[in-house]
């Protein structure tokens, strides 16, 4: 599904070069199930962005369902973001001024999905995730955990190829947490959607198949997840 | 140290009157950790801004330090705010246009403390929490755990007599979560600070004395936490 080689993404603040990422090399095949997991500014979410074509690397390839990302200019990165994939953001980035709905509906405006089917999947996610009663408040008017709720039924809610998540149950309580890696499990295994998520917990990290630990930008060690 | 009587909490948009929060009796005294925990949207954020005087219950008493907080105007809480509170926020609220470095210097700025005294405590909190090479970045160039990093050392710089921390180790590998909470533990312990910290973790929990379980709005039930 998505290949990166040699890659590099490094920060330049006046003279000083800071390294993010360096010699990253990784591949992750269609209906894989995906955990990064690495200490605080290891890289974890910018290597996760480049992945989701939302930041460029500095050097080295993206191959992209065999396309060559690393050569397209902002606009094809955006249509095949929009078209396969589906992004849970660490800090939710919600959109201030739409509400619930309105926050739900965007991903499958870009898709073009016609309005009766809009309406049906839109209900059945609220549904879903319990949040019914929310649906007209704006996500300022949200707890932390609901904001985050809204984040990944946003990001699941186009029934993207790929779904990057970024520590997606940072702020809820374990029964919430354990129910959103059951639909990611559900999706992969049912659906054969491909998942790749960034994560601290070493439980979310058991529902994958595999784990790339970050050190430092770098790909320090590979770990095959056993399962009992 | 803090005493809630019959608070209620309630939001009314349009013509629907929501009860985030009802019939809240609490008290803690000074010295005490205590942990709040609850399901998502249960009212755990918003208890604790009550607390911190950052939001006004709807009904009921609030006696800080003896004083009838209810009966005050912004200034004042604002005042009793600033002189002995720190609050950690869920969502970090660092300020954009400022520097890490900037953003840690003004509590220290609102407590009046000289110049030479607020660059040697920033010196020593940026040390301990290991991002000296971040200081003149801005939050936007640092990762989610480095903000959340940032967002407890700002409110432990001004020394405050009370530590209000909403989820404070969300976005922290588990070696830096528990660095936090031996940090507040040791303040606890040590130098008598209040501690009141909202947290989904058990782990988290079991470094206070005490856990108030939120459900619906209302305090459930209470738990003592026993030591081995
Ligand atoms: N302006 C508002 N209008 C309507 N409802 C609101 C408003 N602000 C907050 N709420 C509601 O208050 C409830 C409690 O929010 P709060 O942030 O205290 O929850 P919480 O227990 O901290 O949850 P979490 O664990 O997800 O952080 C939520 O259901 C939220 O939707
Ligand atoms: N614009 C920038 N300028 C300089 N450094 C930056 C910039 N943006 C990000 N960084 C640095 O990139 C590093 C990696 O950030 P990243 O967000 O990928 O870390 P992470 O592994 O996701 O960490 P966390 O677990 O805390 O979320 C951090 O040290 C951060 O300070
Ligand atoms: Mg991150
Ligand atoms: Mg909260």
């Amino acid at each position: 599904m998505l290949e990166l080689k040699n890659i590099e993404r490094f920060y330049q603040n006046g003279a000083l070069k800071t390294y993010v990422l360096r010699y990253v090399n990784a591949h992750v095949a269609e209906g894989e199930f995906v955990s990064i997991m690495g200490p605080s500014g290891s890289g974890k979410s910018t290597l996760l962005h480049i992945m989701g074509m939302l930041d460029e690397a500095t050097e080295g390839e993206y191959w992209f369902l065999g396309e060559a990302v690393h050569k397209f200019k902002e606009r094809r990165r955006t249509e095949l973001y929009q078209q396969y994939i589906g992004f849970v953001f660490q800090a939710y980035h919600l959109i201030d001024d739409l509400t619930v709905y309105e926050n739900l509906e965007t991903p499958l405006l870009y898709k073009k999905v016609p309005s009766a089917e809009r309406k049906s999947r839109i209900a059945d996610v609220l549904d879903r995730f319990n949040i019914v009663a929310k649906k007209d408040l704006f996500p300022s008017q949200l707890s932390g955990g609901q904001q985050q709720l809204v984040g990944v039924a946003r990001a699941l809610i186009g029934r993207p190829k790929l779904i990057l998540a970024d520590e997606p149950t940072g702020n809820l309580q374990s029964p919430q947490a354990k129910e959103i890696m059951e639909i990611f499990q559900k999706l992969n295994e049912e659906d054969g959607v491909t998942i790749i998520q960034v994560t601290h917990s070493e439980a979310n990290a058991r529902y994958g198949q595999r784990i790339l630990h970050l050190s430092d930008g770098r790909v320090e060690r590979e770990e095959l997840v056993k399962k009992q």
